[in-house]
């Protein structure tokens, strides 16, 4: 077992159910979860009791972003999750996620009381465990079967009683917590070429790439991750990641990643190369009129997820392509109009891995949600606040920074 | 392992990083993640999940990192450079 460093200081703790999932009723709910909790006392001295006051530890079933740094993700995934006792205002909370398929006692759906059983174990003070039959092992192992006659395996009886004692015996004299190593950290960074201001400037292109997005500009990119964490403040040079562009070329137009093959495809001008990974494909450049444009270039390329086909912009034109087929679909090119909300001329353009779309234009960004072809309401917004980690100037604007991320650029870790 | 797709590597690095098992990208300091940095970090979230060490993302790891979980991280990292010493 693992401690997490803090406990309660007293042995009588109340709890509180603020909802049910829609899979249970209000009841059942509440049974279980004062059955998880008397698991614990079962094997310490700690009791614990309902309460409608402001309880120590409150239950609730919540979905998606809900303030506190830790979204939850749909069915499967992320199922819950609590908070330690003594730290900051949500000590003793409890989350379980509302998309999940909650039951009891059965191998359909996500078992209820065997999460509560888990997410109370951190309430009380518990860390996850490595243990083969521990319930605070970090993966969910299915039922545990029935409630009413379940008993902790023997780490985690161990674990609760080194902080609270046991049930008719003395206190154990607590440990101090071990705490797990951190790896070494890496050598300084060296010196830095100069290269473009990302909170000020405009992207040539930006391109969803095996999930992350990068940005580029002039003959450097940066990387945000797919938890919208920017990777570094400082650049990478193009052609020290790329190989196989030339050393010369100034900017890049458009960078899709195809859907058939994974490929990621590097427009410049009226040239695109093919990649294999971070290696050019023998054979490029190649003429765009492969594609069956016959233009002077492109703006911008994209998967579209919702139909998986790929869409080049140029001005106020834009043209369907569907790599399967090698061919440009008819009734095409269209007028680009058609995505309302955003100027023509468009930087570039990426389909997130929610589905999400977002344009960019100069130091701006439009968001389409889902498969819609109009633009969220309340865009533009800044690119450089929301994407660059740049900080907040004048007055607050709207922001759909990932949670934990201040504003003003701070970046909020939680610790121990 | 069996030859990983760069997305399952992408993810991989992603999950790893939520659980813990590597530093969150710190935009200041421009570091980079090293293979063995890598292999450390997968052979660590092997030991704690019971799987054989192997360093890999095979298709076991993989295959438990897709696996249903508490969202906490395994591993609580401290804010680099925090140090314990005080000056006097």
């Amino acid at each position: 077992y693992a401690l997490s460093g803090s406990v309660w200081d007293k042995k009588l703790l109340t709890w509180r159910l603020e909802n049910s999932p829609n899979t249970m009723s209000q009841d059942v709910s509440r049974t279980l979860i004062g059955t998880a909790l008397a698991v614990w006392s079962k094997e310490t001295q700690l009791q614990f009791r309902e309460t409608r006051e402001q309880p120590d530890i409150r239950v609730e079933f919540v979905t998606g972003s809900h303030g506190d740094g830790y979204p939850f993700d749909g069915q499967g995934g992320t199922l819950g999750h609590a908070f330690f006792p003594g730290v900051g205002e949500r000590a003793g909370e409890t989350h379980m996620d509302a998309d999940e398929s909650w039951s009891y006692n059965t191998e359909e759906g996500t078992d209820l009381f065997a999460v509560a059983v888990h997410e109370f174990g951190h309430s009380l003070g518990l860390y996850h465990s490595s243990s083969e039959n521990s319930i605070m092992k970090p993966y969910y192992q299915g039922t545990v079967g029935d409630p009413s006659r379940y008993r902790l395996p023997p780490d985690d009886v161990d674990g609760i009683q080194t902080l609270y004692g046991q049930p008719d015996s003395g206190h154990r004299p607590p440990v101090t917590p071990t705490r797990r190593a951190l790896p070494p950290r890496g050598p300084s960074p060296g010196p830095r070429l100069p290269f473009p201001d990302r909170c000020s400037t405009n992207f040539d292109a930006i391109a969803n790439i095996r999930g992350e997005a990068f940005f580029f500009k002039n003959r450097y990119f940066w990387r945000v991750q797919s938890s919208r964490q920017l990777v570094s403040l400082n650049p990478a040079h193009l052609n020290r990641f790329w190989l196989g562009l030339p050393p010369d070329l100034p900017k890049l137009d458009a960078v899709y990643e195809r859907t058939n093959d994974s490929k990621i495809v590097f427009i410049s001008g009226t040239s695109y190369w093919v990649f294999k990974d971070t290696l050019v494909e023998p054979g490029y450049p190649r003429p765009l009129a492969d594609f069956g444009l016959n233009t002077d270039g492109v703006d911008a390329a994209f998967v579209w997820k919702h139909n998986g086909k790929t869409y080049f912009f140029r001005k106020n034109l834009f043209w369907r392509f569907d790599e399967k087929r090698g061919q440009m679909d008819s009734g095409y090119p269209k007028d680009s109009s058609l995505w309302q909300g955003v100027p023509p001329n468009i930087d570039d353009i990426i389909s997130w891995e929610n589905g999400d779309t977002y344009f960019f234009k100069g130091t701006q960004y439009w968001k389409f949600q889902g498969g819609n072809v109009e633009a969220d309401p309340g865009y533009p917004r800044s690119t450089a606040l929301n994407w660059m980690y740049c900080p907040l100037e004048g007055p607050a604007v709207p922001t759909d920074a990932p949670e934990g991320r201040d504003q003003r650029g701070c970046s909020c870790t939680c610790t121990d | 392992g069996g030859n990983p797709s760069a997305r399952d590597i992408s993810k991989g690095v992603d999950w790893l990083t939520r659980y813990g098992y590597l530093p969150p990208p710190d935009p200041f300091s421009a570091r980079q993640q090293t293979l063995e940095g890598l292999r450390e970090a997968v052979k660590a979230m092997q030991r704690v999940a019971g799987l054989p060490e192997t360093g890999e993302l095979d298709d076991a790891t993989v295959r438990m990192m897709n696996k249903p979980r508490c969202s906490l991280p395994d591993i609580i990292m401290r804010p680099e450079g925090r140090s314990r010493r005080n000056k006097r």
